[in-house]
């Protein structure tokens, strides 16, 4: 089972999440008691690094309109930018002492702190970008709702004039979110419910050819391809809203739910 | 193509992960 949902994230904090887990195991195990390196220029390095990413996370916040985006992205940061100092805290103090034990539970507290806190930035910014997502969805599911009012041919055309171009889209980026998750599971559903819209597009098209030419002949049937035209648009509305609720799972919702 | 932030979040991760080479150089050794 992944600990991390999606591949970006796993190749940034996958490597450095092993790291640092190992460090306090050895931390742990042995206060050895050796002298610490000088390790100002390591953690200078990483304190340029938290504040080029400081710096990016609040420019995202503020052009974002995305409110949970911009209630979740500080908190964040902010844990990044402590544990920073911790880091710097403990580089001076090991300067003075180099056999600081204080120094020492800093520097892990720190490097703990900015794996935590870059993996609570990624994951809101990743659960920004599925929102996205989600709206694109919900966007098709409108003009499904719009379905029922198209009755003639002129109607149907653009119906399917705008239909077409937010399905590509939809279709696309859910493609590419797919390729994105490293829940194997997750990615099957992804690509289950797309290939289901994909056929049941034509469908629709067509059932809906048929109610409006029957509605127009005034002939027999109408109920019928009325109840037929429904039951591809309920069909269509399910798959996207199961898209919707296999966008928002983690592997994390799904190891609670087990 | 990815966003400025998640380079940034990567540049700061292969830091983290540099620092904490030396530091377990020195708990290792």
């Amino acid at each position: 089972m992944p600990v991390f949902h999606t591949k970006t994230i796993e190749s940034i904090l996958e490597p450095v999440a092993q790291q640092v887990s190992r460090l306090v195991i050895l931390h742990e195990e042995a206060e050895d008691g050796n002298a610490m390196p000088d390790l100002a220029r390591p953690v200078q390095v990483v304190k340029m690094a938290v504040d080029n990413l400081v710096k990016v996370g609040y420019d995202t916040v503020n052009v974002s309109e995305d409110q949970i985006l911009k209630q979740d992205m500080p908190p964040a940061l902010q844990r990044v930018e402590e544990a920073s100092f911790l880091l710097l805290d403990a580089s001076d103090m090991l300067r003075a002492d180099p056999y600081s034990a204080p120094a020492r539970k800093k520097l892990i507290e720190g490097s703990r702190g900015i794996l935590q806190g870059t993996s609570a930035l990624l994951l809101a910014f990743d659960e920004s970008e599925v929102r996205k997502i989600i709206r694109i969805c919900k966007s098709v599911l409108e003009y499904l709702a719009i379905t029922e009012v198209v009755d003639c041919m002129e109607d149907l055309v653009k119906f399917v004039k705008n239909l077409s171009p937010v399905l590509t889209k939809m279709a696309k980026e859910v493609d590419l979110r797919e390729k994105e998750l490293t829940h194997q599971v997750h990615r099957e559903m992804l690509v289950r419910s797309l290939e289901e819209v994909k056929a049941l597009t034509p469908v629709l098209i067509s059932a809906v050819k048929i109610f409006v030419s029957t509605k127009s002949q005034g002939a027999g049937g109408v109920k019928e391809s009325q109840g037929n035209r429904d039951f591809v648009v309920r069909k269509l509305c399910d798959e996207i809203n199961e898209i919707i609720r296999v966008l928002q799972l983690t592997t994390y919702d799904e190891d609670e739910w087990e | 193509d990815a966003p400025e932030m998640v380079r940034q979040a990567r540049v700061l991760a292969q830091a983290t992960s540099q620092l904490v080479n030396a530091i377990k150089g020195q708990a290792e050794g």
